[in-house]
């Protein structure tokens, strides 16, 4: 963990009280094995640690901080600062329905997703409308209808329908004359390099509008995480993430990744397979989860 | 004419960044930088080709190849959550059709919202038969049904869709154990074959769910599910070193076609490319 690394570092400074830059370079460089380790992009750790490196140079060694402490706590600070505050909620429509996107690439996640999303909102009384777009992976519809019933909420039968755009189109007919607060958008799972599914789902997202598309992101993605999430981001555009999985002993580095270059805000953390495994994000939790 | 014999800074750099963006990992990239360095060092004569050397370096991380010489009757499939199992048994099942065998499918994920059902329509595109239970009946019991039934349909392979399961997870990894002595209890050791499915855009993770199934179950062969993507699956190489565990086929696409089978070279070009 990052903080055996720095009993090592650190040994030598707590005799002489100082940190000279050999010993500095030393404890950047634990932080980047740390973060590599925690599985955030390559060129965000390099700007990391070099911020970090500005930092901790401009700093005197104040006589009442040990300089562990100070190093550990710039650390926590940067990493804080950029993973944001907690709390940003879903974009809600000012009035009627509001529409939720629930995209990412294969297996990630995405349809247990829409079940949970679903499940948290009715709890707080509000009505939801489940609908599935994937057309593609066997018995997809038939999976988001059983969590549909788990989570008590509505669900659309798309009644063989092939075209997911026609499959929008019967919706937002459908929901013309009903109440519900949200409709809850599920789509196929999809690389980042293909480009014939990124254009469908574009002409999904230019039919139905939605309020708010979220970006399921698998928390155990390695290097190719920032590619992925900028993929998503460019086509259609991401305005919130749910990081999932976070349930094993993955760090989660994705996280810090997506935020520093993409600036999208982490909502939700999915930790585990049944419905009520869905929690509001906390920057805190993720940065130590993400030092190790 | 001046003869390289050292390497700067920045060539190094280029290279950690070539390793770790491949999913290499810390350690496997730290010990090829070494390497480089104590070659460049050494070698009087040294050209321009680390890359060469790079790659030969890497051969010797991965197993040798090696044909299938005793005739699989059971193949336990395992992995995490959405790693890509039951597609890529819909993918062997049909290869191992197309080869004459008398393949039997067992839907041993009862827990999962329509896992059964997505098993199901493979079983059908296939013409594969399936033997299921209903949902939430224990996966030992599909397994042990499965068993039993397979002389009766004449089948000679038995492939075995499980849910999936965080490496983590205590109660799941007893059940996975518990289905391995179930099939002990049927078949020899020799029989019966493991195979774990990774997702190629795993990144250091890949070697912790590797080493926690090996521990619990062994893992006799990997398959890397969504080859596809941008992903390089790198973190193979330091499942190799550590557990001598060789890839068998690589997945590339979501049709059931979309299996290749894992050639060393090839891998090791793709990663630099
Ligand atoms: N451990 C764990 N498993 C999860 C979590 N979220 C989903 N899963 C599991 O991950 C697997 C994949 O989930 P799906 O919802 O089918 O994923 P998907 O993104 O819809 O997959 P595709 O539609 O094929 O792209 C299932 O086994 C889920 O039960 C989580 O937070 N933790
Ligand atoms: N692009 C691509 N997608 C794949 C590949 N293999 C599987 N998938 C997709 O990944 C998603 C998950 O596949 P599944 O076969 O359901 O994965 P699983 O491991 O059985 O999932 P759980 O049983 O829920 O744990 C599906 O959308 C598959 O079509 C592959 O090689 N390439
Ligand atoms: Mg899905
Ligand atoms: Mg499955």
């Amino acid at each position: 963990s990052l903080g055996d690394k720095f009993n090592n570092v650190f040994r030598y400074i707590r005799g002489t009280g100082k940190m000279s830059e050999k010993n500095i370079d030393e404890a950047v460089r634990s932080v980047k094995m740390a973060l590599l380790e925690a599985d955030v992009d390559y060129k965000v750790v390099k700007d990391f640690v070099a911020d970090v490196k500005k930092r901790v140079i401009g700093q005197e060694v104040t006589k009442n901080i040990l300089p562990e402490q100070q190093f550990v706590k710039i650390i926590h600070e940067e990493l804080t600062e950029i993973m944001g505050k907690s709390n940003i909620d879903l974009t809600c429509a000012n009035i009627g329905t509001t529409y939720l996107m629930v995209v990412g690439i294969q297996g990630s996640g995405k349809t247990t997703a829409c079940g949970k999303l679903a499940f948290l909102l009715q709890s707080q009384k509000k009505k939801v409308l489940l609908v599935s777009t994937d057309i593609r992976r066997p018995a997809a519809i038939t999976q988001l209808k059983i969590l549909a019933k788990k989570a008590n909420a509505s669900f659309f039968d798309p009644e063989g329908e092939k075209d997911p755009c026609k499959i929008v189109k019967n919706v937002s007919e459908y929901v013309r004359h009903k109440d519900y607060d949200y409709v809850i958008f599920d789509t196929a799972g999809r690389l980042e390099l293909d480009e014939p599914l990124m254009k469908e789902l574009t002409q999904i997202k230019i039919i139905l509008k939605p309020h708010e598309i979220l970006f399921v992101a698998d928390s155990m993605m390695g290097q190719s995480a920032l590619k992925v999430a900028r993929s998503f981001d460019e086509n259609i555009g991401v305005d919130g993430v749910i990081l999932n999985k976070l349930d094993g002993d993955t760090r989660g580095g994705v996280a810090l990744s997506v935020k520093k270059v993409l600036g999208k805000p982490i909502k939700f953390m999915g930790l585990g397979e049944k419905l009520v495994d869905l929690e509001v994000f906390h920057p805190e939790r993720l940065a130590s989860r993400i030092l190790g | 004419i001046v003869l390289k014999n050292t390497i700067d800074e920045d060539e190094i750099e280029e290279l950690e960044e070539i390793l770790i963006t491949a999913d290499m990992g810390v350690p496997i990239t730290m010990e090829l930088i070494d390497s480089v360095r104590a070659k460049v060092k050494a070698s009087k004569d040294m050209t321009d080709d680390i890359y060469g050397f790079l790659r030969e370096s890497l051969r010797t991380y991965l197993p040798d190849e090696w044909k299938e010489t005793n005739k699989v009757k059971v193949l336990l499939v395992f992995g995490v959550n959405g790693s890509g199992k039951t597609t890529t048994i819909a993918k062997l099942a049909k290869k191992y059709k197309d080869e004459g065998r008398k393949v039997l499918l067992a839907a041993a994920d009862t827990f999962r919202a329509a896992a059964v059902e997505q098993l199901r329509v493979w079983s059908k595109r296939l013409e594969i038969p399936m033997i299921e239970k209903a949902d939430g009946a224990d996966p030992s019991s599909v397994i042990y049904e499965a068993l039993e039934g397979m002389k009766a349909r004449g089948c000679d392979l038995l492939i075995i869709d499980t849910a999936g399961r965080l490496h983590t997870n205590k109660n799941l990894m007893d059940e996975m154990s518990k289905m391995k002595r179930t099939i002990a209890q049927h078949v020899s050791s020799s029989e019966l074959r493991t195979q774990m499915i990774l997702d190629a855009t795993t990144g250091n993770n890949g070697l912790m769910q590797a080493r926690q199934f090996d521990k619990t179950i062994g893992i006799d062969e990997l398959i890397l599910a969504k080859f596809d993507s941008s992903a390089k699956g790198g973190f193979i190489f330091s499942i190799a070193r550590e557990l001598k565990l060789p890839v068998k086929y690589l997945g590339i696409g979501e049709g059931v076609d979309d299996l290749l089978p894992f050639s060393r070279d090839d891998f090791i070009e793709a990663l630099f490319e």
